[in-house]
């Protein structure tokens, strides 16, 4: 199902930004 | 964190809300006290998967012929939409000040957005996929119904050519679901109304062929039979209800957590 590709993409792309936004505050800690 | 009812929703939505979690005490933890990447590039990421997903919505919201869907999938749409632009929002306001926590709030209630709109849209479209299970269902429960006027051997072979199809679809869809579901309960639950359904189905039309045959041959004892075939009949009535309900569910049983 389209609707469903769509959803998996939405939530890889989610995923690489809230990784990209933990790490400066990992490094901190 | 959420629950998530179906494998399939699992495997999309179980990673990333892990990581929101992390980076929300991550955040807590840190206090504000460190400056954030530039996040333009991952967060124009996101924006096109957005767009794309409300692209792919409302082709699916013109196509389905589910008035349900239609009505829950626009707001879901929105959410996730919304959720894009505060994300947005905050990568610009990070880069004018990396340090700044309203952005870093801005990124937090997003990505949480993202996760939460997301969530809703497939279980938008889960329950509909639920809903054609269902249709199936009650087509089987409209055949059972007419099992108490069938008179004639003639009108059992058409009785059986309506319902067989049926059955096997509802058992196909049925069987398939039960596969899908997180729940094990939920599941026990279907199999054993699906292996009951199966196993009264050839005893049902064993009885209607009996109540006709003696009809056929004077009438006596027909109430016996017709009681036996209704029996029967509300046996698998009571399965395929069950079933129904049960396909329905999608919170998570207290008992089981413990």
């Amino acid at each position: 199902e389209v609707i469903l590709e769509a959803a998996k993409s939405i939530a890889a792309a989610t995923s690489a930004l809230v990784k990209a936004a933990s790490a400066a505050q990992r490094e901190l800690i | 964190m959420p629950v998530f009812h179906t494998k399939t929703i699992e495997s999309i939505l179980e990673p990333v809300a892990q990581q929101v979690s992390r980076l929300v005490i991550l955040h807590e933890d840190a206090e504000d006290g460190s400056a954030m990447p530039d996040l333009e590039k991952p967060v124009q990421a996101v924006s096109r998967a957005v767009m794309n997903l409300i692209k792919v919505g409302k082709e699916t919201i013109n196509c389905s012929d589910d008035p349900i869907l239609k009505q829950d999938l626009p707001s879901a749409l929105y959410r996730v939409e919304g959720a894009s632009r505060l994300l947005e929002e905050a990568s610009a306001m990070l880069k004018q000040d990396p340090y700044s926590g309203p952005a870093r709030r801005k990124l937090i209630e997003g990505s949480r957005g993202i996760l939460q709109g997301t969530s809703s849209l497939l279980l938008c479209f889960d329950e509909s996929e639920v809903r054609k299970i269902i249709r199936e269902c009650k087509k089987v429960l409209d055949y059972l119904a007419v099992a108490e006027v069938i008179e004639s051997m003639e009108d059992l072979v058409q009785f059986l050519k309506d319902l067989s199809p049926s059955l096997s679809r509802v058992s196909r869809e049925v069987g398939a679901r039960e596969k899908e579901l997180t729940h094990q309960v939920h599941r026990d639950i279907l199999v054993r109304c699906l292996d009951q359904v199966k196993t009264l189905a050839p005893i049902l039309i064993c009885s209607m062929k009996i109540y006709i045959h003696i009809l056929s041959e004077g009438g006596k004892g027909a109430a016996e039979a017709a009681e036996n075939r209704d029996y029967l009949t509300s046996r698998m009535t009571g399965e395929i209800l069950e079933i129904i309900r049960v396909l329905q569910l999608t919170t998570y049983d207290e008992d089981e957590w413990e």
